[in-house]
Parts: structure tokens; sequence; C-alpha cells
């Protein structure tokens, strides 16, 4: 299936 | 001590309308480049991050970096005390925990003032890496507000596909589906109804509809977006705020799993 994803997934923290 | 005037005042009332939907509370961070913000929804999936360059404002003091923390809510409710056509000067000083809003009549008859509690937040800035997109396209803002409008009504989610044929915004719903194509239009005269598509790859991207909408509250503060995308990257929405910075949107995608 299709699934949302999280910003944190792609920028991280810092 | 810091301290800003904005003579535009409904501009603020615009900027905190854009955010408001999307963010409960958010640290305000204040610096001599100017009045940002950098801020997620409560489910982590998109970002805002907002900045008013200190050369925007027609009197802008900061004596040192540091950072406000507000509730949006609370700071649109404040901002409903402003008229439209009024003038916003915005203070605090170093050490306390309130802000003050005054609210000036462009003849100087009435003159507000209000003061808001700061709240502390605990939030971590995200490092946004300077990335090249495969397709950006400029549309205008109003027609990318309605498109949105018209397929949130169909479905739940909307797929970006970019081409060389222009742009197609689909959805699929329980009722239907529906798609609607953009294709680049730079020949009119008013560069703000110029659709421009800059592609190097063709992109394919699904996402939430319920947040891209939420991004079109924004369309008053420019005339024209900016959709920048990259396979299985976050799309960036962005609104230009002219002479003063721009409010930018983004959004991770939904991902087959």
């Amino acid at each position: 299936g299709i699934k949302q994803s999280t910003i944190t997934k792609f920028f991280s923290k810092g | 001590m810091f301290e800003l005037r904005l003579v535009q005042g409904s501009l603020l009332k615009r900027v905190i309308d854009a955010i408001k939907d999307l963010v409960n509370d958010a640290n305000f961070d204040c610096s001599s480049t100017g009045f940002s913000l950098q801020a997620m929804d409560s489910s982590h999936v998109a970002l805002v991050a907002l900045l008013l360059r200190s050369e925007g404002f027609e009197h802008f003091r900061c004596d040192r970096t540091f950072s406000m923390g507000m509730s949006i809510a609370n700071m649109a409710k404040m901002l409903k005390c402003a008229s439209n056509d009024d003038i916003i000067t915005i203070k605090a000083d170093d050490g306390t925990d309130t802000v003050t809003f005054m609210f000036e009549s462009p003849s100087q008859d009435k003159i507000s003032d209000i003061e808001m509690k700061l709240m502390d937040i605990d939030s971590d800035h995200l490092g946004i890496p300077d990335a090249e997109y495969e397709a950006i396209v400029r549309m205008p803002s109003t027609e990318f507000g309605s498109i949105c409008t018209s397929l949130s009504t169909i479905g739940d989610t909307v797929t970006i596909a970019v081409s060389k044929q222009g742009v197609t915004f689909s959805t699929k719903g329980d009722i239907g589906s529906g798609n609607i194509t953009c294709r680049q239009n730079s020949s009119t005269e008013k560069p703000e109804e110029a659709t421009i598509i800059e592609m190097k790859e063709p992109v394919v991207l699904t996402f939430a509809l319920k947040y891209i909408t939420t991004f079109t509250k924004a369309t008053s503060l420019s005339s024209q977006v900016t959709i920048s995308l990259s396979s299985d990257m976050p799309v960036v929405v962005e609104y230009k705020i002219a002479e003063m910075g721009h409010i930018r949107y983004y959004l991770a995608p939904k991902i087959e799993e």
C-alpha cells in the first residue's frame, strides 16, 4: 500500500 | 530590545492566516537578518518556513538573536484587533515573557496596545538541504488554489505528474476520479498569469490533499506559486512575499511500500 512519510525522514535535526 | 514596524500591517495578518491551520505553537526567530520561523505540523508531515527580511520593515531593531515562542492561534486572535490598513509595531524586551503589538490607524487617530504572553516551546530546527529539483512548476497561485479545492471534493490525495506535456494534478475517490493538466504558457503579457515548467526529469509524486489545501491559504501573499519536485523527496510549495521574503511549505510524499 501507499503510506504517508514524515518530514523528519528527509530532513535531519540540527 | 526587539522592535519592528510594518506599515503594511495586513501582510502580517495574512502571513499568520497562512500558518495558523498548520501549526499550533512556534518559535519566531529574531535576528539582524529578519523575523523568521520554522515549524512542523503536529504529525510531522509538513513543515513551514517563513522569512521576513529586516530590509522589508520600515523600522527593524534587534540587539541580539533570540526566539519568541508564540501560540499562532492566540497571535491570530490578537491580530484580529488590527484593521487591514493599520501600521503594526511588534516590541519585546530581553528577559520578559510578553510581546507587545501596537496597531496604529493610518491617520493616527486610533492606537491599540495589545500584550500577549510568550511561551516556552521546545522545538528542534531541521536542516533543510539545498537541493536541485527535478521539476519546477511556476503557476498563478489562484489557479493552483482552485485546482486543490476542486480535487479535494473528489479525493483525499493528489498525484502531481510533471512531463514534457505539462503538469497534471489527479485524484481518485469513492465517487470517481479527476485530473487537471496545465500546459506551459509563457506567452501571456502578464507575467503573473504565466505557467512555466522547468523539467530535468519527469516526476510523479503523491501527496495528502488536506495539507496542500492548507498551504493555499497563502494565495493572497503572492500572484505566483512555485512547486519544486524531486522523486521520493518532500515537495516545496513557495509563495514569495514581495520585497520581504517568502513562505515555504514542505510536504512529505506518500510512498509505496
